[in-house]
């Protein structure tokens, strides 16, 4: 059938904290993402490639901007116990959405997105999808012409609560 | 308040396709998934992790077991315009999920879902994450016992519809 997309949502000040070349074996991500919850921080998007070479793998998250100084305090307070390669943070950075229904199973849903953010020459920086909500992680200062172009492209009004700020 | 995990599904069949070093810039993205899409391809979660060096950056996309070969041709038509580095397969994975509400703002539900595939000795590939739906991609034959490891600690009845099986 086919989907629409039915809004676009963004979160604003966000950060990407990336662990390059941790053990690929069970029980890593369980570990860290413990460490952070036991001191409450709020982790929005986890994402992992699944590329995995010589035994390491990296795989990544996004905490708020006040997040990130404690999320790394966790991170390195791990680091006696599990092997962590590099951990690198970007800043800055800001999440926007599209949410819809049945986006699996309409080939082109994420390409249209990942064209309209590409054609106002956006780079994009991170991703994470599901059937009803496809995200994209870009730097903040491009977010209002990306969020003008999507509801342009998609034919949203920005009056009719079409936009859901986080 | 936190959230209650209400169902868990699964998917079947899947393989996942990574490109690495591929070139850091706009529409790299868009180029790979409008050309997947014109071949029809169904593409289920895509995941970029956000670390990029030296100008390159990597993701990966899965698709069903039987559209492989189909998408690794589409991608080897691209190299003549775009760069990318390596393209690495996997088959045999399947996609375990649960589902629920409000998980970002609760800090500890994707560590726990983690930490129970952990305690199977189960290694996680790929996720992939939203506030309605956690996901992992594990390997095929571990799909039993972490689906039946996730409904009895989240407390779901198998005959209750608590499954929902891709
Ligand atoms: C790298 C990390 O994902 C590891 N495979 C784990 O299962 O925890
Ligand atoms: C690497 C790829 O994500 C690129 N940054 C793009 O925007 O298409």
């Amino acid at each position: 059938q086919g989907m629409a997309v039915r809004g676009i949502a963004y979160d604003k000040n966000i950060s990407r904290i990336s662990l390059s070349d941790v053990e690929d074996k069970p029980g890593i991500l369980s570990s860290v993402f413990t460490a952070l919850a036991e001191e409450n921080i709020d982790v929005d998007i986890i994402v992992q490639s699944g590329v995995s070479k010589n035994g390491v793998a990296d795989f990544s998250f996004s905490v708020s901007d006040d997040d990130v100084d404690k999320a790394l305090k966790v991170i390195e307070n791990l680091r006696s116990n599990l092997v962590i390669g590099d951990v690198t943070t970007e800043r800055g950075l800001v999440k926007v959405s599209i949410v819809g229904a049945g986006m699996v199973s309409t080939p082109g849903v994420a390409a249209q997105m990942f064209d309209i953010i590409a054609r106002q020459g956006v780079n994009i920086k991170m991703v994470s999808t599901s059937e009803i909500k496809i995200s994209c992680v870009i730097e903040a200062d491009h977010l209002t012409e990306v969020i003008l172009a999507l509801h342009s492209e998609y034919g949203l009004d920005a009056d009719k609560n079409a936009f859901v700020g986080g």
